[in-house]
């Protein structure tokens, strides 16, 4: 299973 | 008005042979301390972030700050044709709407001039912490981009593994396993081109990644001797490549995780 990347990196 | 000279205007194309598989359009956010770029490909698994510093070109000038929204391939065709001694000058209006790239040879006898189109894009920007990452490879560029490639004969997933010793690439397919490791070793004649592999581990790591993303990475592998390999269990891992000395190319991709 692969997570999104944006579920690691939150908005700025 | 932006206008920006790169007088090494090869690393402009590599740039763009690095990232135009992976992301299709992206935003080049510009203002007076330089470019910057930060995309997800299509399936938002992975992340590219460039920087190149103000101070690495010879000529820079961003009187607001614009964001540049360009479709990668169609940039990619016309900046192929900048010479390898060529400068590039980037321009664009202060909606962005208009780009202007012009070549330049070395000795000023040829000048090209190229007009794209600018994309209204809609992209959110990430907050991407600052970490302390557990273990940090540097390699050689090129020995990280054959083991993407051989193992990709394997399977589709590589583990890396990092210990005191080492660092190992393993995948496992229908056709069997490979797994291949490198020792910490030193650089040879401290030659620049003929790197080490060298490792700061602070706790091994040990994480499953998609061999496919990390093959687009290596595409930016004429960039650099070196790439560096930052992981920590649990986060995505950075596939760092430096941009001559005015900046880094990052690729950041997310562990796979058992189902």
């Amino acid at each position: 299973m692969q997570r999104s990347i944006a579920s690691f990196f939150g908005a700025p | 008005m932006f206008e920006a000279r790169l007088p090494q205007g090869d690393l402009l194309k590599k740039i763009l042979e690095a990232v135009k598989d992976l992301v299709t359009d992206a935003n080049f956010d510009c203002s007076s301390t330089g470019i910057s770029l930060q995309a997800m490909d299509s399936s938002h698994v992975s992340l590219v972030s460039l920087l190149m510093r103000a101070d690495g070109f010879d000529h820079f000038r961003c009187d607001r700050n614009i964001s540049i929204g360009l479709n990668l391939l169609a940039m990619s065709k016309v900046v192929r044709c900048v010479g390898n001694n060529d400068a590039v000058t980037m321009k664009a209006d202060d909606n962005g709407d208009l780009v202007t790239l012009m070549f330049e040879s070395q000795d000023g006898s040829k000048v090209s001039d190229w007009q794209l189109r600018g994309l209204d894009i809609d992209s959110e920007r990430l907050g991407i912490p600052s970490t302390d990452y557990s273990s940090v490879v540097t390699m050689p560029s090129a020995e990280f981009a054959r083991i993407c490639r051989d193992l990709s004969v394997i399977g589709d997933t590589v583990v890396i593994t990092t210990t005191k010793e080492g660092v190992t690439f393993a995948s496992k397919g229908e056709l069997g396993t490979g797994k291949i490791a490198l020792r910490q070793s030193a650089a040879i004649d401290d030659d620049a081109d003929s790197p080490g592999v060298s490792i700061e581990l602070q706790e091994p790591v040990s994480q499953s990644f998609a061999l496919r993303y990390l093959s687009f990475f290596t595409k930016a592998t004429p960039l650099a001797p070196t790439v560096t390999i930052s992981m920590s269990n649990g986060v995505p891992l950075v596939v760092e490549y430096p941009v001559g000395d005015m900046g880094h190319i990052r690729f950041y991709l997310a562990p796979k995780v058992e189902d």
